[in-house]
């Protein structure tokens, strides 16, 4: 007979590893780097610090790295390590609506379990805040029946550091250099992040080291409330049972964005709700009746100060570290969208884009995909950048498209970044931003002005060519 | 300052829908078929009971539609209804290793959640076992801060049938026809389970029947024991340290497939592990030396009785259903590989191709992927089939295809099956295959064993022109 069992978030993750990423060797190597130094910026972001980080990737034996990242981030409070660490689904990052890199409560304990799991050796976490005279270190791993931190020691340690933290661990890894590797990731990463400064040792000791070249901490963005736009009934029945406020009005006043009393009255006159109806008396066609009336009245869209682009100026620095010596013929201005909603989380997309000249003709468009700041190297097939640039028809543009359709073949390199306080990713991976309807849609809007541009650059070529010839 | 939270997984569900498949309103219908049904399929299959399922949609208002599916299945005990229903990460199959088309414990629960948040209505379950002498009918949501269920109605009620299941949801979705359809998936499940009859009734109230073609219950797979192969350091660390054997001997006798005593003292000595030695002493470099001494030692592969496969007959009714009147000028005879290991766990492939004749030639090849008898009809650019298939050169059998790359143009079907007790999927929608080397290596080699034929065929077509000319 069958036996029914209830399986841990972390047993799950033990088994099905490959979904967060680690599917391969290299790929584990690179994840396990991206996961610790995202980690790190978001950090040195939230507290107004000027990244310096730093990471090695030292040789153990034939299959197994330690990986080392430290930076001069805010340092963790000794009593958040074990959960932060140890525990899958813990952070501090899930439950805020603003921009970052880390959002999901996984990475890093993902990293640790994989370490333990493929080497059996615990992870080592050195933190101090300015605040603690000491550092704290532990060596930790993962107790996976139950998700919970399996802490082997917790010492104090003398540090030299004002602040910081390092994590080390160790794991089966490949280190690769090239398209998919740890060197291409920072050298992306170091470009939209300029005011950071990350030196990398590799696994021979070769040491390089990418400057800053900003010396301002980065613009923090703002947490804000959801906007109603995207609410689902479910969502608004489950609030309204959950929630502290004492009357309708209050509940959208206190839990959304762009809502003030008067916008909560005109809401909830038009769906033939009492405002100072209580929340837990709320039926189902109540509910839904509001979120009729909500998607018929004119709010503002969500406000930019939860956002961070990367900025005109270092999309063109991205895609100057691509091409190189290689001069293109086109530099398009670096465009951005204005702020959109997909499911009441606000999103926005910028995009740049360069072509001809000597950049290679026979070889697919070269697409270089963002998420909130974070290169995205794997996964391209099932993202929503790669879908929008496939969707559009490049052949006008001189470039060769197969029946109008799939990445182009030409000579262009087009930079695509997508960014927002809830990324809807394919994946706990983060590798690819899921196909869905709205951001497609944008993605392929902002791109067409781009083209537009890349259109006048040829027709001007045209004219003065045949005036030229006349 | 920030503010430290655990996620429950529901929560993270509830807010990363996109990762299990709902990602737009007519993928989200589909889905909550594709889970109910595989569920079916599975329970009929574990107590060879013949399938016979009905499906019913209909629209109950714009964009809300309520899905029905009933089967004659075992039913379930009453008492595992409202964990197996409203709590995620509780089932019966993801600690046995047997072919089934469910693993995770995620799916149907998955489907009710997605009801609950887009229209507010809890699900109804009804079932009954043949013990039961009544059927029991729930009404249950998901208390999505808990993750357990919230039950709001528990009844006994009168039903005819002797065993069974039915699960009615409703949600928001959109009915679609073509391609990812609702009607495409259950056709292409219909050809590859001959024993089910499967009653399809659309939101316009039109019925379809796919009539069974043959009247014996599924060859059940066998549960086997993970094989040493694929085995790492850390897992047999933490095996070591729950296990209730008492001998490093017995663990492996008692935990693995292919493992007998012998074999076991074979593997303990070249690893100089004494074979009555404790395993809660086991030290980490002895648990590396033995992890090393598996990798040198042969090994039956593991059983094939946990695996079932599609079969020559249903594969090539498989490829019938899409070509139809398009007479294929070659019919390669289907191929399956050996029994191969991906980490422990054993896994097949089984292809089959037709090609020529009427087949359109200026279009893509059509490739048909299935995943233990399940069609995928979603995210085919992040899936190992159309990895392997795009990695092969199909030039030389007068296909298109630039630079030798991509899936090929050219007047071909393709039908690729990928069978195991534990398929790597990229996401929890377990649309696509995951692109680990291994897989992708197996699928490329059965690949070219059925272009083999293709070559055989085209070449004494030559010869026969050839022959004719003079
Ligand atoms: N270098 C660091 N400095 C300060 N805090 C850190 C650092 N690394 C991790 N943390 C804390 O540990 C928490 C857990 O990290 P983890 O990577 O698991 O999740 P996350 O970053 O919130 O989300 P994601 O899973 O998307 O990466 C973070 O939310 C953060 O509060
Ligand atoms: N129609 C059914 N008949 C009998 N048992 C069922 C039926 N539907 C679901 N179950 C039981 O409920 C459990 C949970 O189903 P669920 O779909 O959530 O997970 P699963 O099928 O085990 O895995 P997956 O997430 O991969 O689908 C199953 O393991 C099975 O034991
Ligand atoms: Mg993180
Ligand atoms: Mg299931």
């Amino acid at each position: 007979t069958q036996e029914f069992k209830q399986v841990s978030i972390s047993e799950f993750f033990e088994k099905n590893r490959h979904i967060l990423g680690f599917d391969s060797l290299q790929r584990a190597l690179f994840i396990m780097v991206k996961e610790a130094v995202d980690n790190s910026l978001d950090a040195c972001e939230e507290h107004g610090i000027i990244p310096d980080l730093e990471v090695i990737i030292t040789k153990i034996s034939n299959d197994i790295y330690e990986m080392t990242v430290r930076d001069n981030g805010p340092g963790i409070d000794r009593i958040q390590v074990p959960k932060a660490f140890g525990q899958l689904l813990y952070g501090s990052r899930f439950h805020v609506m603003r921009q970052t890199r880390g959002q999901q409560g996984l990475g890093i304990t993902a990293a640790i379990l994989y370490g333990q799991i493929t080497t059996g050796e615990y992870s080592h976490i050195t933190t101090k805040r300015e605040s603690d005279d000491v550092a704290y270190h532990f060596e930790l791993g993962i107790d996976v029946k139950n998700n919970v931190a399996h802490i082997k020691t917790e010492e104090p340690v003398i540090w030299t550091k004002k602040n910081g933290t390092e994590v080390r661990i160790r794991a089966k890894g490949k280190y690769i250099t090239g398209r998919q590797s740890v060197f291409e990731y920072l050298k992306e990463v170091a470009v939209v992040n300029p005011n950071a400064r990350i030196s990398f040792t590799d696994p021979e000791g070769t040491k390089k080291v990418f400057e800053r070249s900003i010396d301002e901490p980065s613009k923090q963005s703002k947490a804000i409330k959801p906007h109603p736009y995207g609410l689902e009934v479910g969502e608004l029945l489950s609030l309204a049972s959950d929630t502290t406020s004492s009357t309708m009005t209050d509940l959208f006043v206190d839990n959304f964005s762009r809502v003030s009393s008067n916008t909560a009255h005109e809401i909830l006159e038009k769906a033939s709700v009492e405002p100072k109806k209580k929340p837990t008396e709320l039926t189902r066609s109540e509910a839904e009746s509001i979120i009729d009336s909500i998607g018929n009245i004119r709010l503002m869209p969500p406000s930019a100060e939860c956002l961070s682009p990367i900025s005109e100026q270092f999309i063109r620095l991205g895609m100057l570290s691509v091409y190189g010596d290689e001069r293109p013929g086109f530099y398009g201005k670096p465009l951005s969208g204005s702020v959109k909603i997909h499911k009441g989380n606000p999103f926005s997309v910028e995009i740049g884009m360069v072509y001809g000249g000597d950049l290679p003709a026979d070889q697919p468009a070269r697409v270089i995909r963002y998420a909130n700041k974070v290169p995205l190297l794997f996964q391209p097939g099932s993202c929503a950048i790669t879908q929008a640039v496939s969707e559009l028809d490049w052949r006008q543009y001189g470039m060769e498209q197969k029946q109008g359709k799939g990445v182009p073949y030409g000579p262009a390199i087009i930079l695509v970044h997508v960014y927002g306080p809830k990324i809807p990713y394919v994946s706990e991976s983060k590798e690819a931003i899921a196909p869905i309807g709205e951001i497609v849609e944008e993605i392929k809007s902002v791109l067409k002005s781009e083209m537009r541009q890349l259109r006048r650059f040829n027709n001007r070529i045209e004219r003065n060519k045949k005036m030229g010839e006349k």
